[in-house]
């Protein structure tokens, strides 16, 4: 709520319909209903990015593996949210604020919401064999935070 | 260095990159792998024990957690994975093998080139220097080739100790670590725990003198280990010695501001 505990108590009774209202407004006057429409392709989606250490001309020293797929998440994150099965619920939220105050609050990003580790072996300077697991390295799902 | 799927709208990274783009998405790949840069020298083979054995840990993670990555390379002979270093690697976050340079010393031009040859088939020596300090060691192994021997009895025996030089010579003070006797017709890889000695070798690099391997014949005799068929230095590439050393990190990595 943006109007303080005094608006709170007042709204306590029915605050669903208090949102609903508002963003029945905020449809007519923005047209975001038709902007779904047109922007539904352009959704918040996962894509592909290999990382070639072929490509990069490592092999020498990179023993495995020969690249992997980092992959990156793209597309708009826009009312309505949740009808994007990834949405945190937060990001539902920050999309009604961003509805009602467009000038001041993001809308959410499209982030990585589920990542995934992977394993590279390589040489160090000495000729020794490093074998080091990384975090976090490939993003296994996007969603909008 | 990148490709990406059809499906991509965005042309930010759909076109040739130039040569000072191309570097600097090198140095950030770089850092991603937390290295300053590429190594300086590459001299080594991966056909060696230690490559061979690190691939096949590498495999044991592809074909388990991070199931989509495909073994690369047979690897054959190699150090076999015992099911100890399959628990050591769950447990691991960074896994390091380190080569012999006892045996890459050079030899000085007055002294006894064959007593010095003898000398450093006894010895091996890793550089535990560079680890990082986040790193804590939670298991070491030294592992050694044993081949068969045909010359031998077949149920002639032999005892292999495993010392931590304390002190060098002309004083020399050896700590026993290990000892076991082994067949002369057995073949396969001598594994030493080395847990202890690593994690005291990573504190106090200056203590870190090698290790020396005794071999007794069943009389007690002691003898060339390459009697007994141990591959100790001059042997084939794919059965050198090395050591082997898992890691936990015991704090969060951050990458370094550049």
């Amino acid at each position: 709520s943006a109007h303080g505990n005094k608006g709170r108590q007042s709204n306590r009774s029915k605050p669903q319909r208090t949102v609903q209202d508002a963003l029945k407004a905020a449809e007519a006057e923005t047209g975001a209903v038709k902007d779904v429409i047109t922007t539904e392709s352009k959704g918040c989606k996962k894509h592909e990015l290999y990382v070639s250490f072929r490509d990069l001309g490592w092999q020498d020293w990179i023993i495995a593996p020969e690249g992997y797929a980092a992959y990156y998440c793209e597309g708009e994150c826009a009312f309505p949210l949740n009808s994007y099965m990834n949405a945190t619920n937060h990001a539902i939220v920050q999309t009604l604020v961003h509805f009602i105050n467009p000038e001041t609050v993001p809308k959410p990003c499209c982030a990585p919401t589920q990542l995934h580790g992977i394993s590279v072996l390589y040489f160090d300077d000495s000729s020794n064999v490093i074998l080091k697991k990384y975090r976090n390295m490939v993003v296994r799902a996007c969603g909008c935070h | 260095n990148f490709s990406i799927d059809n499906e991509v709208r965005s042309s930010f990274i759909q076109r040739r990159l130039r040569n000072h783009e191309r570097k600097e998405m090198q140095r950030e790949i770089l850092s991603l792998l937390g290295l300053p840069h590429r190594p300086r020298s590459i001299v080594h083979t991966k056909h060696n024990a230690a490559p061979m054995f690190m691939l096949d840990l590498y495999n044991t993670i592809s074909t388990d957690a991070y199931s989509y990555y495909k073994p690369i390379l047979p690897t054959q002979g190699s150090a076999a994975v015992t099911p100890q270093d399959s628990r050591f690697l769950d447990n691991a976050d960074m896994v390091m093998s380190f080569v012999n340079l006892a045996f890459c010393i050079p030899l000085i031009a007055d002294q006894d080139q064959d007593h010095l040859y003898q000398q450093h088939q006894k010895e091996f020596r890793f550089d535990l220097s560079r680890i990082p300090e986040e790193e804590v060691v939670t298991a070491a192994e030294f592992r050694i080739y044993k081949d068969f021997i045909q010359e031998s009895y077949e149920n002639e025996t032999f005892r292999v100790s495993l010392y931590q030089v304390l002190q060098e010579p002309p004083n020399r003070e050896l700590l026993l670590l290990d000892q076991r006797v082994i067949w002369a017709a057995e073949e396969g890889w001598l594994v030493f725990d080395l847990t202890a000695t690593s994690n005291l070798w990573v504190v106090n690099p200056e203590q870190n003198l090698g290790l020396h391997l005794v071999l007794e014949d069943s009389h007690g005799q002691r003898t060339n280990p390459r009697l007994a068929g141990l591959v100790t230095g001059s042997g084939p590439q794919d059965k050198q010695p090395f050591m082997v050393v898992f890691f936990k990190a015991n704090e969060v990595r951050f990458r370094g501001t550049r």
